[in-house]
């Protein structure tokens, strides 16, 4: 239990990102979002880097799931 | 190592932004 709550927020979260429905996020779609979220670009681009573990300058939907789990979890979202 | 950034900077700055992402999911204007 609140496994699939966290994918269902991560995929609905990478949609928001990901507004091309390209299926995978670059970092100008990152950049985007300073216009709707309270994050500096600097910020974002911290997000960015963060989530892209292999460094390739895409986000899949998995690098996004994996890094929004840890954050799920650390606060207990329900 | 400029790639290796304190983790604990990175879990704060990653939480801001989901955190930004459910408060705008949840109706903020």
């Amino acid at each position: 239990p609140g496994h699939l709550d966290m994918l269902k927020k991560a995929q609905e979260f990478f949609q928001t990102c990901d507004t091309e429905g390209k299926g995978f996020i670059a970092r100008k779609d990152m950049q985007r979002l300073h216009n709707e979220l309270p994050l500096s670009l600097e910020d974002l681009e911290d997000v960015f880097d963060t989530l892209d573990a292999d460094g390739n300058g895409f986000l899949t939907p998995e690098e996004f799931t994996s890094g929004f789990s840890h954050f799920f979890f650390n606060q207990n979202i329900s | 190592d400029p790639n290796m950034k304190a983790g604990a900077t990175s879990e704060g700055v990653l939480a801001n932004f989901f955190n930004s992402l459910l408060s705008k999911k949840t109706g903020s204007p």
